[in-house]
């Protein structure tokens, strides 16, 4: 059965293409057919996944405006079983060129459902931009889920009631089948003590959502994306390797049992 | 002579709220009289200064709403000769609000010109939400220049090139006099090459712009905003500080001299 997850925060730099990137390739390693959506017009996870802007014909913003389809805009990575659909710089005009439009929310859920072709995946992975705008409503329209990337830092806590009262929003008004899949600790530092306190704040208020994997901070991680591979295809027996392969493991165990 | 400038780059996490935060300070402490205007919908500077959301009655969206002038929003902070305009989570709506409004990338720099209050600052800087929107937008056409916190990290440098652009743009077609203030490297970690490729990479291809000043990464600076407070009022010696003072002597030396 086909789960669509959003990986949305808008706080920025909290490793949501980080988690993009490596719990795709992690789902494709081990079986999971997968397709990454790209809706950053930063276009990081398709750097990361090795599509050089010259490569990228069709992206997201085609799939958007209606231009393509999702079979014409899904390209292959270095990883085998997971393909993506390209973002690119024009995605951050759709703000104001799709302000006019009743269902300028509903596109991706649109593209999504109409298409026979989605029921090939068993996961659709969306990567947000950081911010609350129409790229990242139309990810959480179109979504089963949410998965939020946390860092472990003071300003990045900050954040999250803004965002859980978002999710609500689009629950009550557009979405109501968009659940929570559970918040991620990134950057967990084990030598300072500001990590430690968040990630106890977090587990103490949000204890029913926080993934018991925990990502480390792991030069690896932020290596990786330079030589566009993800992290366990770079260094397989790293610490950010084994992260995101425990994080696999336990979001399939949850969504094969139920 | 009054000197505004936004601080801005569409990649998260890269040290923009950090920067201005401290950047401010230490200005201010060395006898400037800096404003600070948080155009953020997260409003992490005016809670790394201290502003409860509760205190926050007149914020940056009442300024580009026309709903009060820089005077009424003004409030100021735990650091003597620093003031700010707080950031509130309607910012977030003002794409679609303004949408339709022809010099709805101007209302910040109608704002500012309009003002004889903004006479009493030597500086104003601008902390910008991570993206190329209208908010960043109202920064660019407000600001006579425009400074970079760039992370040392791969990521970070793929989007360079994209403000850059963004920034001739702005400079081409609404405000001529934008210069760039210059880019400064943020959170350089001596323990890993992925920190020195990415300075040596910018230092050869941007020369003229970089700023001789680098900050290292240093957690007291990840610690002070959980404390209200700038890194060098909650940690004088530590290394986060000494970073922010030398880039302020920087910024005032070159501004001084022309
Ligand atoms: N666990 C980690 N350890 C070390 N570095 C990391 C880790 N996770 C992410 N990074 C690095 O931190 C930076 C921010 O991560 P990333 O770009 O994935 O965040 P993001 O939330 O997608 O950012 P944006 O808000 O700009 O989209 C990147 O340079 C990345 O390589
Ligand atoms: N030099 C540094 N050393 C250690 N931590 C840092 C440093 N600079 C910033 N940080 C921390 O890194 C995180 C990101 O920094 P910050 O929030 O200032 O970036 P930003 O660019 O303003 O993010 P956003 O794109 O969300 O506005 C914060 O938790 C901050 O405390
Ligand atoms: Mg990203
Ligand atoms: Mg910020």
């Amino acid at each position: 059965a086909r789960k669509i997850i959003a990986i949305a925060n808008q706080k920025g730099g909290v490793g949501k293409t980080t988690t993009a990137i490596n719990l795709g390739a992690a789902l494709a390693m081990s079986g999971k057919s997968v397709l990454m959506i790209d809706l950053d017009p930063q276009g990081n996870a398709s750097t990361g996944l090795g599509l050089l802007a010259s490569r990228r014909k069709t992206t997201a913003y085609d799939l958007l405006t209606g231009e393509a389809t999702l079979e014409q805009a899904a390209a292959s990575t270095p990883v085998e079983g997971l393909s993506i659909v390209p973002g690119s710089g024009d995605l951050s005009g759709l703000d104001v060129e799709l302000a006019g439009e009743a269902d300028r929310g509903e596109r991706l859920r649109e593209v999504l459902s109409a298409e026979e072709v989605g029921g090939k995946y068993d996961y659709i992975l969306i990567d947000c931009p950081p911010s609350l705008n129409i790229l990242t409503v139309n990810a959480m329209v179109a979504s089963d889920s949410i998965l939020v990337p946390l860092q472990c830092e003071f300003f990045a806590l900050e954040g999250v009631s803004q965002l859980l009262s978002t999710i609500r929003r689009i629950q009550l008004k557009i979405n109501p089948r968009l659940r929570m899949e559970g918040i991620v600790l990134t950057m967990y530092d084990r030598r300072n003590n500001l990590s430690a306190q968040v990630a106890q704040d977090v587990r103490e208020n949000l204890t029913d959502v926080v993934f018991r994997t925990i990502v480390p901070r792991n030069v690896r991680l932020s290596e990786a994306p330079s030589h566009a591979l993800p992290v366990m295809l770079y260094d397989p027996d790293c610490a950010g390797s084994e992260a995101y392969r425990q994080l696999a493991d336990e979001l399939i165990r949850r969504n094969d049992a139920s």
